[in-house]
């Protein structure tokens, strides 16, 4: 049985798409084999892994609001190992659909429940969610067993992460007992910067053991990549940004 | 008539909030009235502005689901000519409860037309949106003259522009004929970073007069300021940052 984590902050621009592409990638490096969920109506995680607008046939959509199986919708990356389940703009739609369905914030852990899953032999699903507490967000955190928290060392993005971990622990208590927190990883980190340190000492004191050590800096490299429809890890492997996110790899696996 | 301007891209991260502050503490110096509507859950233009969430009593949730006008709600912040209507999460049940609502898109609009606005003598009204096209941006968008567009100078967020300016479109075309673009603002400019260059390059060609001649550089002192409590412009109104929203307050006031 794969691994599902939802990469989950509502702040928006805190580097959710950039983590569950590069640390996917950083996964199948390592041997994993990894389905990467665009959960976000944006789409940047299926355009940052090169798969054009035109050829998003079976999305992210259909997984939610029909019977097609992940089997069905998954897409084979230029990474060897890594898939994806594509989304599009349908997908804003779905939060109206969800909302008059019974099942409403279950419908992505019954399409992980079913049979096509076993015979895909995954380690990880990662889930990219949207900025934002909706029931797209909701419908990954009930389906996984964990959550992974970008956060962006700098004063809004500090704010809203209270916010978050208490809808984490309602999400444990009233739909999905398994849940936990996987860590918090620092992004957009620029040790130059007072107001970032001054971040990363708040949240070690404050969060301890939940704050990855691995620190993601920033790093141009990496917003450069997903115009080549590539991660950094092979847009350029040498990069700070593809060194640090293969060690958030080596971090998670443990 | 106060001018109505709604602040949007649902693109996260992109520096709305940022502009929403800083644009218009920058027309309250310039001797504007300005009230600044917080229709984001995460409550971060209130936070930025030195409201504390204990501080918090009556908010945009009330202006949306209850008889409460403007004039009730508005909170004077330390800049003179500067109005607040300040949000905390209870907004995010909002969206829930307008989808019940018979004018779920309209009640913004309907608040902004009570007869308590006139009284206010208000010149501008900025509304602070969320980073998704969801209920409360609906509401927004029916209920301004126009939208201003931060964009960050990256790949990932010119990606959604066009999806931006689509729903633009169909909500002049169903629901608020005088809807235009205000004009689209480049936040966060780096001007050694080669890619911020190209897409101001892309922007300005493919775009022209829709792109503000002001540029808002990437400066430390900006993203300081809302731990203070205070906007860039009393924060350090000799920045880089100060500058240029003083320079976009006189553009956008023509
Ligand atoms: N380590 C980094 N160094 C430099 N740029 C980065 C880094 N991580 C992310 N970025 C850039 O910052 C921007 C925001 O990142 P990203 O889009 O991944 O955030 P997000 O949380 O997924 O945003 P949204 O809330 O819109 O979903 C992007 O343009 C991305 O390329
Ligand atoms: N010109 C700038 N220079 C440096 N930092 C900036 C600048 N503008 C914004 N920031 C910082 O970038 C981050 C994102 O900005 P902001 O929160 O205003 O974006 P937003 O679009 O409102 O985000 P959300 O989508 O979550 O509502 C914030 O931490 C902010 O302080
Ligand atoms: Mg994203
Ligand atoms: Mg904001």
């Amino acid at each position: 049985r794969p691994k599902i984590i939802s990469i989950s902050n509502q702040k928006g621009g805190v580097g959710k798409t950039t983590t569950a592409i590069n640390l996917g990638a950083a996964l199948a490096f390592k041997g994993k084999t990894v389905a990467l969920i665009d959960l976000d109506p944006q789409g940047n995680a299926s355009t940052g892994l090169g798969l054009e607008k035109s050829e998003r046939k079976a999305t992210t959509y259909d997984l939610l609001l029909s019977d097609q199986g992940l089997g069905d919708i998954l897409w084979q990356t230029d990474v060897p190992r890594l898939w994806l389940a594509p989304s599009n703009t349908d997908l804003s739609s779905a939060d109206l659909q969800l909302m008059a369905t019974e099942r409403r914030t279950f419908m992505l852990a019954d399409a992980f429940r079913q049979q096509s899953i076993e015979n895909l032999d995954l380690d990880y699903i990662l889930v990219d969610c949207p900025p934002s507490l909706n029931l797209l967000t909701l419908n990954a955190m009930v389906a996984s067993d964990s959550v992974l928290v970008p956060l962006q060392a700098e004063f809004f993005a500090l704010e809203g992460l209270s916010q978050l971990m208490l809808s984490v622990r309602e999400i444990r208590q009233t739909a999905n007992t398994r849940l936990r927190l996987e860590g918090i990883v620092l992004t957009m980190f620029d040790k130059r910067n007072n107001l970032c340190r001054q971040v990363e000492l708040d949240a070690r004191e404050n969060l301890q053991d939940l704050v990855f050590d691995t620190v993601i800096p920033r790093n141009v490299r990496v917003s450069e990549a997903p115009s080549f429809g590539r991660p950094v890890l092979t847009y350029d492997p040498f990069s700070r940004g593809a060194v640090a996110y293969k060690s958030l790899a080596v971090e998670l696996i443990g």
